[in-house]
This record gives C-alpha cells, sequence and structure tokens, in this order.
C-alpha cells in the first residue's frame, strides 16, 4: 500500500531541519514530505538523493507561478499599488523598479501616497530623483488616496507609461488601516479606469509564520497580483513564500538583494530553490 | 496555538499511571509543532523538549502536592509533564531585567538591527521614555545611508520637542562622538544613537558599530527587532551579541499578530533580556517587557 512508505528516517532527519530553518514551515514541510512519499517507490524513499530532488522538484512546481512580465505590460498608463507591512522595503523597492523600468525607456511617475510617516514622503522623493522620475506629493492636508488620485492624474497628463504608488506601512490586524487601503484602490480606479493594473504585496524575506497571515489579508482586502520579496541578500531564505504561492496562487515577482537602486532582480524559481538547500 | 499543543499533549497523557519515554515523545510532538508555529528557533525548540523529556523521565512520578484543602495528594502524570512543561516555557521568560543602566555624566542609548526593524522611531520613543525619567536626551542622527534618514529622525525630535544632533560629512563613528561632547555642551545628561540597519553578514557595517562602540562606551546597546521575525532571528542575535556584547532586547510591531516566538530564541541563546516592547507607531506606544504578556501571546 502506497500510504504505508515511509522516507527513510536519517533522510527525514537531515532535510527537515533544513527546511524548518528556512522558514518554509511545519505544515507546508508535511505536505512537502507527503506529496514526495506518495510519488517516489519505496525503492527511492530510501534515497537521500532522490527525495532531496523531489522535493526541490515539487517546491519548483509550487512557487513557478505563472505572471505577466512587468517592463512588458502594455496598459497605458499601467498603475502599480505597492502595499506591506511596516518598514517592509515598499518605499526603496518602488525607488529600484522605477530605476528597472526606465532602463526599459519608460517613463515612471511616483506617487507619494505615504502621508502619515515621518519623512516618507521626502524618503520617496530621493528615489524618485535617483531614478529620473516625478514624484508626486500631497498638499497640506491631503491623505493618501487623494494623493494617488492626483498621482495617477498626473501620470496620465505627464503620458506616463507606469505609475507607482507608495502607500504607508501597516499591520493588517488593523482594520481601519485595512479599510484606507481598500478606498485608496477605489480611488484610483476613479482616476483611471482599471487602475490599478498590480497591487503588489512588499514581503520582508527575514518574516516568519506570520507572512501567510500578511498575504491572505492584504490579498482578501485588495486581490494581490503579486509578491516582492526583500532582503533576500540576507541570511534569511524566505521559505515562506511556497505556502503563499501554493495556497493563495500568487507569483513572486521580483526580489529585492540589497538596499542600491540597481538592487532589484525578478524572481527565478529555479535560483530561490537552490537558495534554500544552499 | 500553543496552548492546543499543550492540550492535545495533556490529552494523550491522561489517565496513564507512569510517564514512559513513548508517551513523553508522544506529548512532545504537538508541543513541537507549536512552537515552530509561532516561530520559536529549531535549536531552542529542540533543547526544550530534551530538558523536559529529561525531567519527566528523570522524575520519581510519586510525588506528593498539598491540595486546595491542604490535603496530600498523588501528582499525576499528567499533571507533572504538565508542570514541567510550564517550569521550562517560564524559564526561557524571565529573568526580567527592563532596567536603563543610567550614566553619569552622559547616559548613553546604541540602537542597531536590521533594516526596518523600527529603530528610528524606537530611538524617538525611547527619547520620550528618558524625558519621563527625569533625563534630558539628545536624539543622534547616525544613519548616513538611508534617504531622508535624518530627516525621519528631526522629525520626531520636533514632535516631541527636543533636539536631534547631525552634522553632515562625518562618519557615524566620528559622529556620535562628536554628539557627546555637543550633549555636555548643551546640557542633556543621555544621548541615544540611531544606526543605520545592516545585515548581521555585512563586515564593514559590522565593523562601524564596533567602532561606535569603541568611541562613545555605550551601557546601553539594544538590537531593535522585529517580532515578526522567523527563524533568522537566532542567526542574527547571535552574531551583533558576539560583536557588540548587547544590553538587550527592543521587540518591535508587537501590535500586530506575530506570535514573537523569536523573543524566546533570542534571550535563550544571547542570554540577553528583553528591555522593551514597541506596540505601536506613535511614540507612545512603547512598553516594559513582561513576561506574562509575551508568553500568553506565544501560547496563542
Ligand atoms: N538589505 C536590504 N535592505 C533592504 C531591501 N529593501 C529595502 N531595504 C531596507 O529596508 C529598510 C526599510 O525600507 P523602506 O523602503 O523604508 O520600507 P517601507 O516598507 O517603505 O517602510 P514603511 O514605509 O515605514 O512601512 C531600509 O533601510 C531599506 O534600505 C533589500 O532588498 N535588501
Ligand atoms: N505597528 C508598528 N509599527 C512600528 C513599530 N515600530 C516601528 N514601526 C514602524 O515600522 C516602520 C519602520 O520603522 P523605522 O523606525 O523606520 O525602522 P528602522 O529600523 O529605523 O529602519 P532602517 O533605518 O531603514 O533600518 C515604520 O513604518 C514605523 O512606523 C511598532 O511597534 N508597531
Ligand atoms: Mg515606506
Ligand atoms: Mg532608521
Amino acid at each position: 500500500l502506497s500510504g504505508t512508505r515511509e522516507i527513510d528516517e536519517k533522510i527525514v532527519d537531515e532535510l527537515e531541519p533544513l527546511l524548518i530553518q528556512a522558514d518554509v514551515g511545519v505544515k507546508t514541510t508535511q505536505k512537502l514530505m507527503d506529496l514526495v512519499r506518495q510519488r517516489l517507490s519505496s525503492k527511492e524513499l530510501s534515497s537521500a538523493e532522490k527525495v532531496r530532488d523531489a522535493i526541490r522538484d515539487e517546491i519548483l512546481r509550487m512557487v513557478s507561478v505563472p505572471a505577466p512580465v512587468m517592463e512588458e505590460r502594455t496598459e497605458r498608463p499601467c498603475v502599480v499599488m505597492v502595499v506591506g507591512v511596516n518598514g517592509a522595503g515598499k518605499t526603496t523597492t518602488i525607488g529600484k523598479l522605477a530605476h528597472r523600468l526606465r532602463q526599459r525607456g519608460h517613463t515612471v511617475v511616483l506617487g507619494a501616497g505615504d502621508t502619515f510617516r515621518a519623512a516618507a514622503v521626502e524618503q520617496l522623493r530621493v528615489w524618485g530623483d535617483r531614478a529620473g522620475c516625478v514624484t508626486v506629493e500631497g498638499k497640506e492636508g491631503q491623505d493618501s488616496a487623494a494623493v494617488l488620485f492626483d498621482s495617477v492624474k498626473k501620470g496620465k497628463e505627464e503620458g506616463a507609461a507606469f505609475i507607482l504608488g507608495d502607500t504607508a506601512g501597516r499591520l493588517h490586524t488593523k482594520v481601519n488601516l485595512m479599510e484606507e487601503l481598500k478606498k485608496v484602490r477605489r480611488v484610483m480606479a476613479k482616476a483611471h479606469e482599471g487602475a490599478p493594473h498590480e497591487v503588489l504585496l512588499v514581503l520582508d524575506a527575514t518574516t516568519g509564520q506570520n507572512a501567510l497571515i500578511q498575504a491572505e489579508q492584504f490579498n482578501q482586502a485588495l486581490e494581490l497580483s503579486g509578491v516582492i520579496l526583500t532582503k533576500v541578500d540576507g541570511t534569511a531564505k524566505g521559505g515562506v513564500i511556497i505556502a503563499i504561492c501554493d495556497q493563495l496562487k500568487l507569483p513572486v515577482r521580483f526580489v529585492g538583494v540589497g538596499e542600491k537602486l540597481s538592487d532589484l532582480r525578478p524572481f527565478d524559481p529555479a535560483a530561490f530553490v537552490d537558495g534554500l538547500f544552499a | 496555538t500553543v496552548t492546543r499543543g499543550f492540550k492535545n499533549a495533556r490529552l494523550k497523557l491522561q489517565g496513564k499511571a507512569e510517564l514512559n519515554s513513548e508517551l513523553v515523545d508522544e506529548a512532545l510532538k504537538d508541543i513541537r509543532v507549536s512552537l515552530l508555529e509561532a516561530d520559536v528557533d529549531l535549536g531552542v525548540v529542540k533543547s526544550f523538549m530534551d530538558r523536559v523529556r529529561d525531567k519527566s523521565l528523570g522524575q520519581v512520578v510519586g510525588l506528593e502536592v498539598k491540595d486546595g484543602h491542604g490535603k496530600r495528594v498523588k501528582l499525576s502524570p499528567q499533571d507533572r509533564f504538565n508542570g514541567i512543561c510550564h517550569e521550562e516555557l517560564e524559564a526561557l521568560m524571565g529573568p526580567v531585567d527592563t532596567s536603563i543602566t543610567v550614566q553619569k555624566p552622559l547616559t548613553k542609548v546604541m540602537m542597531v538591527g536590521l533594516q526596518g526593524s523600527g529603530k528610528t522611531t524606537t530611538a524617538g520613543k525611547l527619547a520620550r521614555w528618558l524625558d519621563g525619567k527625569k533625563l534630558r536626551p539628545l536624539l543622534v542622527a547616525a544613519d548616513i545611508y538611508r534617504p531622508a534618514a535624518v530627516d525621519q529622525l528631526r522629525a520626531l525630535g520636533d514632535k516631541l520637542q527636543m533636539p536631534v544632533f547631525h552634522e553632515p560629512g562625518l562618519k557615524p563613528p566620528e559622529l556620535c562622538e562628536k554628539a557627546m561632547a555637543v550633549a555636555r555642551e548643551t546640557g542633556r545628561n543621555a544621548v541615544i544613537f540611531d544606526t543605520a540597519g545592516r545585515l548581521a553578514i555585512d563586515e564593514e557595517l559590522m565593523r562601524e558599530l564596533e567602532d561606535i562602540k569603541a568611541r562613545t562606551k555605550p551601557d546601553n546597546i539594544f538590537l531593535v527587532v522585529d517580532s515578526m521575525i522567523g527563524q533568522d532571528a537566532v542567526r542574527t542575535a547571535a552574531e551583533f551579541n558576539r560583536r557588540l556584547d548587547l544590553t538587550g532586547f527592543i521587540m518591535t510591531k508587537l501590535d500586530g499578530d506575530a506570535r514573537g516566538g523569536a523573543a524566546l530564541s533570542i534571550k535563550e541563546v544571547t542570554g540577553k533580556p528583553i528591555k522593551f516592547l514597541g506596540v505601536g507607531e506613535t511614540l507612545d506606544k512603547l512598553e516594559e517587557f513582561r513576561p506574562q504578556g509575551l508568553a500568553s501571546r506565544i501560547l496563542g
């Protein structure tokens, strides 16, 4: 009976800690082991190499969620809304994404939608200047939705190819702040039909199991189009995205690999799997 | 939740006459899953389980305790196992040490940590805290890298009506050293150094922190840790501690629903205490660490 076949215990003792320490999570690790048990013959289940390759294949399959290539999107303007919890790397990532799009010949406008945090607008402006794009700031007393409305309008006037909207960091547990994000989304649609074309969750790779809850909550509120995983240049492996990809079918679009303007790369599933087992 | 893990563990032991290794291992399985889902470090979970197992099996289970009426009753294996689990969890939590070392004539506080963990915001919170303790802090903007980092700290200083020191062109070690002189000249008796976020594996930037420490000799070096951090917590905390001999930790963003298991792990692995908790974005949202609060959160 295939149900009674077990992976060799020595192999489990080696692979399980590796996955847990990569923040894959207990339940997802268990799911991977179960899938491998069902796929391999009992002879293969005693081969460390076969089991490891099978796990790698399962992970690769899970994180390979199809997604459009950002710089090849043809909507004009293409409006991108960037969201996530406090300190994840949203503002910096917008700078990097703007730079990437500019390098490919696109006009980009940034919307300084964080009207709350100290010096948030100044921070985005520096990135906008570095990337060579206009940063739309709000007037005194304007709320986030109003600023991003103006940003989309201004971007359209400028003939921008891409409009990237920054939002204030917020914990998904704060109902009023999540409602604000929904309002921002609605208001961006008012500024331009079909906007936002992309709603990207920025997720810090050092995040533990809370990442799945974050993704679920932001997805429920806004219907995300993808995830950007930041701080991958650190020692955290970002294994939480396996569950996010598998359960929510959200694609990881980019990874942040440092603090410079050029430190953004398209997500490479094979490289991600290699990194887990490095 | 970890509570469910403990519940299941207890049910498995119910009605058993004695604790044997099979029973204990079965009970520990549920607890292990719960602690890992709460982001407790795998190594810490393993040694926790080993200690619980050793104590449970080494236990003479015919123990007696006094019940609610002062009558002597025998402790069931299930109760004894439960007691051992809670003893070991409490050991991971405490002891409590939330003091800030006040130095005369200048109390020095250095904030360090990974990118985005909440150092700048917490520096502002600590300035307000020290002001509440009748100290006169000077905030020092020693992050010369992040765009508008100095503006950010200045804005917090303005809100608190507290001075912020920064001098363009100085490297962070020189800047912090000069800040101490400025503090004395302006009648401030505390300095809080806000440093740039950095990776523990960044050799150059870690050496910068060592340099700041060597020049300013702060009695308070706090690693600011995002409470939603996963298994990387121990790697990071251990390295910062090895380099700087930390005074303690400040866990931030506990107003979210991250279980915060990292708090257990970093305290266990470094032996350094958790001093404060950041529980919101505004400058009043700082609390002294209380183990019961964090324990019940990790226990779900
Ligand atoms: N090492 C590294 N640091 C990063 C990366 N992305 C962002 N950071 C750093 O993370 C910190 C926080 O970045 P921000 O862009 O301010 O994050 P945010 O999400 O906009 O923060 P809030 O607006 O306050 O919620 C900064 O110090 C960035 O330089 C990355 O890929 N690698
Ligand atoms: N909800 C919540 N947000 C917090 C807390 N502490 C800090 N933040 C937020 O977390 C984000 C990052 O805070 P910063 O103070 O900029 O973090 P930092 O460590 O100085 O960042 P770097 O200098 O880039 O490394 C900001 O949006 C803060 O408002 C907290 O306790 N709760
Ligand atoms: Mg930001
Ligand atoms: Mg800072």
